[in-house]
């Protein structure tokens, strides 16, 4: 059993690991990483052995095939399908980042309530009225929902995203969610970076 | 000497603190609150009381004084001035949302390099060209730059921000930026939260 802590440092591997490469380089070694990353280097050789033999002893790590690695390890690339709700300002911002399809996650549908919005077009995706949801995202296969419309509306959302059989949900509403325990859930809460910059600025 | 994984868990205690209190909890066990957070009551024990004393034996906390208490670690609510620059999607969503000022950080300037947006209004803030943020920095006694301009122009703007006096960078720029020591840096990867939905999924 790998543990939640080990998983959720992978994808800042996998960042960090792009980061270097964009760099040009090709090898690295367990220490190099761990400084740049901010873990030991014992954690990383411990994280990296729950997936297989990655790196070569007394060489390190060659960085692509890493890259590579874990990126498969991530099921990166695989083409996951993803609805937005909610194409506020936050939503509208999401919608239009174009790295995401990098990786493999590509924008298949999006729904608001505001009339208003309804029938626009948004990152080349018609935006859908809420109540067509269930219809849309089974009819478009769509793996991950992303809740970005206020808090008070985002629990019906998730549970409407559930019931069309989406099983991974990506929330920005400042609210704790309840979904079933096969639905993956991720809260983003982005007051978290600002108050660790407090945090810091406050004892200088 | 407080470590970093403990400063970086105050911010979740807050705001899972801050959603209980919605609740209408008043006191709450170092278990229950580390269930919510998912870490060992033990580490909740720990990590506070490296600040102080805050519950009591046997009863527990009581979550309005410990929200406070966190809060004044963490230096919120003591007004700090963010300066937005780069007012692309991500920026104008970020200018326009209000949760960080009930937090105590207060949009004060926004700059930008396109002509089409300089001199219009966002947030209530006029938008200033790039080359007047050290200037405009420093008269509005900026504490925090927000970076959400391309990532090949990421660096640039920080070394302005930092040569105007800033001392706190939040970047949502895909790339390694590199700051003085004295400057507290916190990188936004919002990709990290999709890749840890699409490795649970990749799973099922
Ligand atoms: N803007 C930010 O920078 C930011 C940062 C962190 C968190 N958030 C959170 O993200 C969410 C969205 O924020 P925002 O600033 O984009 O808000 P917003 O008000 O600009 O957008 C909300 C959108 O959701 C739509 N909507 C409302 N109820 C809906 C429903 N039941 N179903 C579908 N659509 C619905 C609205 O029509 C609107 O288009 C909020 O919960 C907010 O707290 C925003
Ligand atoms: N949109 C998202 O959801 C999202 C998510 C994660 C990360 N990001 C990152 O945030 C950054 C902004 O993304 P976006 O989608 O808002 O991009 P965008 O292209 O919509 O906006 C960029 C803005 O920055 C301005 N700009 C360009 N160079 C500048 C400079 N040197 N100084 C000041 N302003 C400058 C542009 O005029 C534009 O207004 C990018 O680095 C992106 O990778 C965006």
């Amino acid at each position: 059993m790998i543990s939640k802590a080990t998983i959720d440092r992978l994808p800042l591997y996998f960042r960090t690991l792009r980061l270097i490469q964009q760099e040009g380089t090709e090898i690295i070694s367990s220490e190099e990483l761990g400084r740049r990353i901010g873990v030991t280097p014992e954690q990383i050789r411990k994280d990296l052995a729950s997936f297989g033999e990655f790196g070569k002893k007394g060489v390190g790590y060659f960085v692509r095939e890493l890259i590579r690695n874990i990126g498969e390890i991530l099921g990166l690339h695989r083409n996951w399908n993803i609805a937005i709700v909610g194409v506020g300002h936050l939503g509208w911002a999401l919608a239009n980042y174009r790295n995401f399809a990098s990786l493999g996650f590509n924008l298949a549908a999006v729904f608001d309530v505001d009339p208003a919005k309804v029938g626009q077009f948004i990152g080349g995706v018609e935006i859908f009225s809420l109540d067509r949801l269930e219809e849309v995202a089974r009819e478009k296969n769509i793996h991950i929902g992303v809740i970005t419309v206020p808090a008070e509306s985002a629990q019906a959302v998730a549970d409407k995203l559930v019931a069309a059989g989406v099983r991974g949900i990506w929330n920005f509403a400042p609210i704790k969610l309840n979904v079933a325990e096969n639905v993956r859930l991720v809260s983003e809460d982005l007051s978290v970076g600002l108050s660790s910059i407090s945090y810091y600025l406050s004892r200088q």
